[in-house]
């Protein structure tokens, strides 16, 4: 919240924009707009309506250098964008550098993601020190399609004018803690060295010889997976990892997405009958990779690029109670499952559990 | 992965410091002749107030991810205090 705690005196609010970049269709800056704004109005009771000319709550415009304002843009990157707290006059403006390249995409800066942070400054929040809310103040690409208001962000601008009239309050996703005992994952795998950790959109990185744990948005270094991975592996011989989601994989090589993907996984063997895969990890000394979708698992080979046959089998056959994987990976020579905050270490020589711990163990808590 | 930058040669560091904590943290630099330890007392304190906004290492040093950080495209209201 901003020192003051300055807000609108009105529920009903409205919006103009002065002048459009020439970088976008009219239309897509409109709709870009329109969808920042209902970023708000979703969860509070405030209303937003655009009109054409005269005095507007907030207005809105694309501008170069110094402004007049007081704090002159700095060119392509650096500073992006900047919005005024709440009141008369200037109060509530909203300035976009038009140095920067905007677009509807994530090929440059998204105008969707930087309109609705600063319209969070135009209704009175100020920066947030939480690295997955809307309102932190670095720039990071997420889908359009994608976003979901982060709780960080519903929280702050519903103590400034309460809930929105919906009956069903609507939540949004919180920022993984590495020490929250608490915490589940999606997927893990290695890649080169390191163990990734994924959750809805982010990822939290491990560094064999780095101590903090690196918290970032999967789209960061990988814009076109989607969140919410479900399963993950890394191939080390052919320097690869699998990325899985419902019934599509996506190829990771060296550092980037390899083109003409997602495929379906029934190019990998499953039959039609498997939606999507819980977890997987592969056994580089056998070339045996596992997968794990309900109760059950399929062993594929890799040499031969097949699923192996007389799969699937029950988990509980060869694995013990473990019950339902949710992440698995292989790190020097031992594979650990993850079922909720539990975390198994089985022994593929032994063929046995050797070890249970937290599924947070990995984080120097 | 993206990598840490390399090192900044010496030149630009202090300007994109300086420059930083300005415009966003409201360090205040007045040209008159000072004790240098003073103004890099204040600077420091700067820094660290960043330092810890952001959740990296608090030693008031322009270390590498501290420099990181500070190069990424953001917003340019401060992260402390009021815009008006």
């Amino acid at each position: 919240l901003t020192p003051g705690n300055p807000k609108w005196k009105r529920n009903n609010l409205t919006y103009r924009i002065l002048n459009y970049t020439p970088e976008m269709r009219r239309a897509d800056v409109d709709e870009a707009i329109q969808k920042a704004l209902r970023v708000w109005s979703n969860v509070t009771p405030l209303t937003f309506q655009k009109v054409e000319d005269g005095e507007a709550d907030i207005m809105m415009s694309f501008v170069y250098g110094d402004h007049r304002d007081y704090s002159p843009f700095d060119g392509p990157g650096g500073m992006l964008a900047h919005a005024f707290q709440p009141g008369e006059g200037i109060g509530g403006d909203v300035h976009f550098d038009e140095d920067e390249t905007w677009t509807k995409d994530g090929t440059g800066t998204n105008l969707f993601i930087v309109a609705a942070h600063e319209l969070g400054h135009s209704l009175g929040l100020s920066h947030s020190n939480d690295p997955g809310a809307l309102m932190y103040p670095t720039y990071s690409y997420t889908d359009p399609k994608e976003f979901l208001l982060p709780q960080d962000d519903i929280d702050g601008i519903q103590a400034i004018y309460g809930q929105s009239d919906a009956a069903v309050q609507p939540t949004g996703p919180v920022t993984p803690q590495p020490c929250d005992p608490s915490l589940t994952f999606d997927a893990i795998t290695t890649l080169r060295g390191e163990t990734i950790f994924f959750k809805g959109r982010y990822m939290l990185r491990k560094h064999p010889s780095r101590a903090e744990t690196e918290l970032n948005f999967i789209s960061l270094f990988w814009p076109k997976l989607p969140s919410g991975i479900q399963a993950a592996y890394e191939n080390v011989e052919r320097d690869e990892v699998l990325f899985f989601k419902e019934d599509k994989y996506w190829v990771l090589r060296g550092y980037d997405i390899a083109p003409g993907y997602p495929k379906p996984i029934y190019r990998l063997g499953f039959p039609k009958t498997v939606k999507r895969v819980n977890a997987a990890y592969s056994d580089e000394t056998t070339g045996k990779t596992y997968f794990f979708t309900a109760d059950r698992y399929w062993r594929y080979d890799e040499n031969k690029r097949s699923m192996d046959h007389g799969y699937p089998k029950k988990i509980v056959s060869h694995f013990g109670k473990i019950g339902r994987v949710d992440a698995a990976f292989q790190k020097d020579g031992y594979v650990y499952f993850f079922h909720g905050t539990t975390q198994f270490q089985f022994d593929p020589r032994a063929k046995r559990i050797v070890g249970q711990m937290k599924s947070i163990s990995w984080f120097n808590c | 992965f993206p990598v840490a930058p390399e090192a900044e040669d010496e030149r630009k560091t202090p300007k994109l410091v300086e420059s930083y904590l300005q415009n966003f943290y409201d360090l205040q630099i007045d040209h008159q002749p000072r004790l240098r330890s003073t103004g890099e007392n204040h600077l420091s304190a700067k820094l660290k107030e960043m330092q810890e906004f952001f959740g990296l290492q608090v030693n008031g040093k322009p270390d590498l991810d501290t420099l990181e950080m500070m190069q990424k495209p953001r917003c340019g209201v401060p992260d402390i205090g009021q815009y008006a």
